[in-house]
């Protein structure tokens, strides 16, 4: 009966500059809120699939990371969103791609996997069947952050693309 | 990119990974999240993982499946397929890093970055943040 968590917010060579103590403090606590939301569902008999949707979704909701709220920028200048979520005991899995007005897409990976008969939905297709399953829909104005649109434009003005959460990339560039 | 593995009372594991891929990206470019077996795969006989790096490498490296696939064919432990397959991205050019879990609670956080925002609370409910190596 043993239950455990692991999550993650990006990987790549954090700056020390973009990288102060109140900052550090402010990463450090939201990732301790995030595992801690999803360990209270494992420890209350929750499912591994609620736990996980649960941490992920206050990394979502936060600027913090790259992934909803604080996505990066396409060079277009939209917030383009992807996610996917698989059951171990099923084998089952959902995914979404190039989605630009859903809060939350891993929820809406987990209704691809419970609700439709594909695992992968991608672009317009995929935010028609988030509202056909009433999930929350947001102007995609809501992803707008001033920091990730600056980086675009700094990346833009390299003629690069970054393959990294640019807060914590100085080095990975294709 | 953020992500989360789990695993419940009833032993069942599960895998998520949510991103807004990379910046500057064009022509509908995707990377390794949303592709099952890619970023997240998860299985109970086995672990469960989420990545994080540059997506075309987990792509091409079927990265997450791969260290399922070495504990469940070649009977490597949690800890021995994730460092493999973290080395196999290094020496494919790719980084990045990973975060599993298998069927008994075991955890592993392996990167070949700096560093990477992660945290766990292990089978004996032991909290750990981390951000750097």
């Amino acid at each position: 009966n043993k239950v455990a968590i692991v999550i993650h917010g990006g990987a790549g060579t954090i700056l020390p500059e973009s990288m102060t103590d109140s900052l550090r403090i402010v990463y450090q606590n939201k990732l301790e809120e995030a595992i801690t939301a999803g360990h209270e569902i494992l420890k209350s008999g929750g499912s591994a699939m609620e736990a996980v949707q649960k941490s992920i979704n206050i990394m979502e909701n936060s600027p913090l990371f790259n992934a909803g709220k604080g996505a990066v920028f396409t060079h277009d200048e939209k917030n383009s969103l992807d996610a996917s979520i698989m059951d171990g005991n099923t084998l089952n899995a959902g995914a979404i791609a190039g989605v630009t007005n859903v809060k939350n897409p891993i929820n809406l990976s987990y209704e691809v996997m419970i609700n439709s008969p594909h695992v992968l939905l991608s672009g317009e297709g995929a935010e028609t069947f988030a509202k056909e399953q009433r999930l929350e829909i947001v102007d995609p104005s809501y992803f707008f952050t001033q920091n990730r649109y600056d980086a675009l434009q700094r990346v833009k003005a390299k003629e690069k693309s970054s393959f990294y959460d640019p807060n914590i990339d100085d080095s990975k560039y294709g | 990119t953020v992500g989360c593995v789990a695993l419940d009372e009833n032993g069942n594991l599960a895998a998520g990974t949510s991103t807004g891929g990379m910046t500057n990206k064009k022509w509908g470019r995707i990377g390794d999240s949303p592709i099952i077996g890619a970023g997240t795969y998860a299985n109970n006989k086995t672990c469960a993982i989420s990545s994080t790096g540059w997506g075309e490498y987990f792509i091409r490296g079927v990265v997450a499946y791969d260290i399922s696939a070495q504990m469940e064919y070649a009977g490597k432990s949690l800890s021995e397929a994730s460092k493999n397959v973290i080395k196999k991205l290094a020496d494919l050019g790719g980084n990045g890093g990973v975060i599993a879990l298998d069927h008994e609670g075991n955890i592993s956080m392996e990167f070949n970055t700096a560093g990477m925002y992660r945290a766990s609370i292990d089978a004996h409910q032991n909290l750990e943040v981390k951000m750097f190596r």
